[in-house]
């Protein structure tokens, strides 16, 4: 494992560690989609059938673990926790998120790497963690002030997904037959879809005032 | 199967 991809995991784990401190002790989920955290617990859980199937590592088995548990148990606080779920933003998160679902089941069916079953659910999952983040910066943009740690939260998740495309540069070039054409431009799409945010975000920070996106 | 052809990514 290469620093880039190890960073990547931590910065995905901190993102994950900020919404659940956000969650806990702040006892809010004001800012964050449900739409786009319903996602993610699709994505994780079809991603990782090969939970059962194939043994990678202890550290691969853990974290695929605490990205299962952690996705599910956010989406279970904000539909049911009584404190939490009331300060969800529920008439701003209009995201008609199930329809991103359907093309890219679609697309996995076409472009896989094997057509079995769990090679499609991966491909399914590359490209519906692709646009995953769509429902949250939709309602960032409506949100017109955006705390810290919703800001942190997304920060976090767009450092993770530079940090992977730095890993997937490093291993082309170290490691032999190392060329994984799906996960690559899935991957790249979905760092292109933070690049916009952090603009703004990065010129708020730089003017130090507090982020507003344009409408 | 050689250990390449698995997903050894998050």
């Amino acid at each position: 494992m290469n620093i880039f991809r190890l960073a990547g995991d931590m910065t995905h784990l901190f993102s994950v560690l900020v919404l659940l401190l956000k969650i806990h002790t702040i006892k809010s989920c004001a800012g964050i989609s449900l739409k786009t955290q319903e996602l993610y617990a699709i994505v994780f859980t079809t991603r990782y059938l090969d939970l059962f199937t194939t043994y990678i590592s202890l550290y691969n088995t853990i974290m695929k673990l605490i990205f299962l548990g952690s996705s599910i148990s956010i989406v279970w606080y904000m539909r049911h926790h009584k404190v939490v779920r009331r300060s969800y933003d529920k008439d701003q998160d209009t995201f008609r998120h199930y329809l991103l679902m359907l093309p890219c089941l679609l697309l996995a069916l076409l472009i896989n790497e094997k057509f079995t079953f769990l090679e499609v659910m991966w491909a399914f999952s590359l490209y519906l963690e692709a646009v995953a983040i769509l429902p949250q910066l939709v309602l960032l943009q409506r949100t017109r002030n955006i705390d810290n740690l919703t800001g942190q939260y997304v920060l976090l998740l767009g450092a993770y997904r530079a940090l992977y495309v730095l890993n997937w540069i490093y291993r082309y070039f170290t490691e032999e037959n190392y060329v994984h054409w799906i996960t690559w431009v899935s991957g790249i799409v979905q760092t292109l879809l933070y690049a916009d945010f952090f603009y703004y975000y990065f010129q708020s920070w730089k003017n130090n005032v507090k982020l507003q996106l344009p409408a | 199967r050689d250990i390449d052809e698995f997903h050894d990514e998050l």
